[in-house]
């Protein structure tokens, strides 16, 4: 009945699918599981409960030596909001706006996404909303353009921070990642250490996707930390185990809600805990 | 991909001569990993590995010479099966309009779609009229119009003050008196486990009976995919489903799970931005690109 000494093959069953519900993935679910067999002798038999923590205490390993601040090293300090589309970027940077305004900085959100429907619209709503100054032109302006005026303004006035939304594009368009490039080398150019911060910001309710997107965006633009929005939904987002043991990248924000007060600061702890809840 | 990894292993299976039931146990697991990798569901992968190893265990696979190959067969026709049910054109109403609901969670895709399914009509000469239902996101009546006006459909967005429910009711009364073929509702995302806001979806759908109550999913939606479409499912009875950003490298599992548990149609999918950007769904191509 006792395969493995400390662990029953029916338990390892019941782990493998927790883990891969909660969209950790099949090779990282059978490393973690790879693990657990490997501290089993550990275990005493049948103590669920003991299972369950070495599980949590095991992924709290993974994660745990990870970067989770922004860096605020050096002012003014540039933060890149990138993802595909629909993720939540334009609400996190609104968010991640009105943060640091409450923390006393002087805060400008860029209004980059030209492109899309009422995006500008949206974020002035926004912006106003959160108290913030929002600096934008005109629609179908090239977004690299803007990014050169706003990080221009920046550089003249005493700003602390300056957040640029952009628009939602899918990884897989080689002309949209240029674009991106193209923006992140104005940042380079205008500013000292800019971007300080590209966050990627990836949807919770998103599947094994969430990695090709990773990938591709680290391969193709530095990602500096990951934003995990809508993880109020019942995903628990799982995927960024791998992203992070596998391509190096954080998570350093939480998007819990519409409100703009719905912006966490990554805990591995309440990650691991949420992920076996 | 799945298909070259299966040459690969029947190639030396080959080799040995007759196939006997543990070698097909090993491609079932390469199966089993390939359609997990493609987010199809967890449970939903043990029904159809379960399904496929029966028939793989059949004559025409032990005794081929080419028995890769027909496993490869049996897995697509198998994944095929699942999404080909139920009726994947449009319940049109006798009498115009006929009513459409786009419900699903927040960023799926709704206004893009609500816009691209109004344009799909009009290139069949259907009339439309689009209404903006989502009164709670900054700018979302202004997204839609301007959507509607790049295709010449008209918008309605009601009064400033009316719930999402009082706004489609008015926009009801004016779509039958003005005879439109279509109406095209696009209502706010929502997460399937929020009571009041699936509440208000139910209101909205008892006091206008839609023809039509289409979820609207990412494909690239993860392993709760069919939890989101059961909770949709149990309170709306939705009638089908549209799978959005087909574009991407998502392989898309989602929508073969959802199929398989809920048992209602794909009608379309998303492909793209643009507003010309939606197709029917084809389950055969479905299934090639969850294979990989
Ligand atoms: N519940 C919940 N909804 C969120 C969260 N973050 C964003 N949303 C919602 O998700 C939807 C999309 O958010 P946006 O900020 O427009 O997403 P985006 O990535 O900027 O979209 P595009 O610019 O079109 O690519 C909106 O309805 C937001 O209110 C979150 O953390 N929780
Ligand atoms: N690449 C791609 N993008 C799409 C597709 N459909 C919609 N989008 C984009 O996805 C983003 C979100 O689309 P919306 O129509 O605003 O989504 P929504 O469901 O109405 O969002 P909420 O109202 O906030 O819940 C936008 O950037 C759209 O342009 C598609 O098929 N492919
Ligand atoms: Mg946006
Ligand atoms: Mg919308």
């Amino acid at each position: 009945i006792f395969v493995n000494k400390g662990i029953s093959q029916r338990l390892i069953s019941e782990v493998e699918e927790r883990l891969i519900l909660a969209d950790v993935g099949i090779d990282t679910t059978s490393k973690i599981i790879d693990r657990l067999k490997d501290i089993q002798h550990k275990i005493t038999p049948g103590n669920e409960q003991q299972v369950l923590d070495l599980l949590k205490h095991i992924v709290y390993e993974i994660l745990r030596d990870g970067n989770f601040h922004l860096n605020l090293s050096q002012l003014p300090c540039v933060i890149m909001i990138i993802g595909v589309n629909g993720v939540g970027k334009t609400l996190t940077a609104a968010k991640l706006s009105k943060r640091f305004k409450d923390q006393g900085m002087s805060v400008l959100l860029v209004a980059s996404d030209t492109f899309r429907a009422s995006a500008i619209t949206q974020l002035s709503l926004l912006a106003e909303r959160a108290g913030v100054p929002l600096f934008k032109q005109k629609e179908g302006q090239d977004p690299s353009s803007v990014v050169y005026d706003a990080l221009s303004l920046v550089n003249k006035r005493d700003i602390d921070v300056a957040i640029i939304d952009t628009s939602g594009r899918s990884h897989t368009n080689f002309n949209l990642i240029k674009e991106l490039q193209k923006m992140r080398k104005v940042c380079e150019r205008l500013i000292d250490g800019a971007p300080h911060e590209v966050l990627l910001v990836l949807d919770a309710t998103t599947g094994q996707n969430a990695f090709s997107q990773a990938k591709v965006f680290r391969d193709n633009l530095k990602v500096t930390g990951l934003s995990l929005a809508k993880l109020d939904s019942s995903s628990k987002g799982g995927i960024v185990i791998a992203i992070f043991s596998e391509l190096g990248i954080p998570v350093k924000l939480v998007g819990v809600g519409e409100g703009l007060d719905g912006l966490l600061t990554f805990s591995p702890r309440q990650f691991v805990e949420a992920l076996f809840d | 991909n799945l298909t070259s990894k299966f040459q690969v292993i029947f190639k030396k299976l080959r080799r040995k001569g007759r196939l006997n039931p543990k070698d097909i146990q090993e491609a079932c697991r390469d199966i089993k990993l390939a359609l997990l990798q493609a987010d199809v569901n967890f449970r939903v992968v043990k029904e159809i590995i379960a399904n496929i190893s029966k028939k793989a265990e059949g004559k025409e696979v032990m005794q081929s010479l080419t028995p890769g190959q027909q496993v490869i067969k049996i897995v697509k026709s198998e994944l095929t099966r699942i999404m080909e049910g139920g009726e994947s054109d449009l319940n049109l109403s006798p009498f115009p309009p006929t009513i459409i609901m786009l419900v699903g969670l927040y960023g799926c895709g709704k206004t893009t779609t609500c816009a691209k399914l109004g344009y799909y009509l009009k290139q069949k000469g259907h009339s439309s009229m689009l209404v903006a239902a989502d009164p709670y996101r900054p700018a979302a009546s202004e997204q839609l119009k301007i959507l509607g006006k790049r295709i010449d459909i008209p918008v309605y967005t009601g009064s400033e003050e009316g719930s999402p429910v009082d706004i489609v009711k008015s926009s009801k009364i004016l779509a039958e008196k003005e005879m439109y073929d279509f109406l095209l509702i696009d209502t706010s995302g929502r997460l399937h486990i929020d009571e009041g806001l699936m509440e208000e979806l139910r209101l909205m759908k008892e006091e206008i009976s839609p023809n039509e109550v289409l979820l609207v999913v990412d494909a690239m939606t993860g392993q709760e995919a069919v939890n989101i479409a059961k909770t949709f499912n149990e309170k709306l009875d939705i009638s089908g489903v549209i799978l959005t950003k087909l574009d991407s490298d998502a392989r898309g599992g989602a929508g073969l799970s959802i199929n398989m548990v809920i048992g209602k149609p794909i009608k379309f999918v998303g492909v793209g931005e643009g507003l010309s950007d939606l197709s029917r769904f084809y389950p055969e191509r479905m299934a090639s690109r969850i294979i990989g």
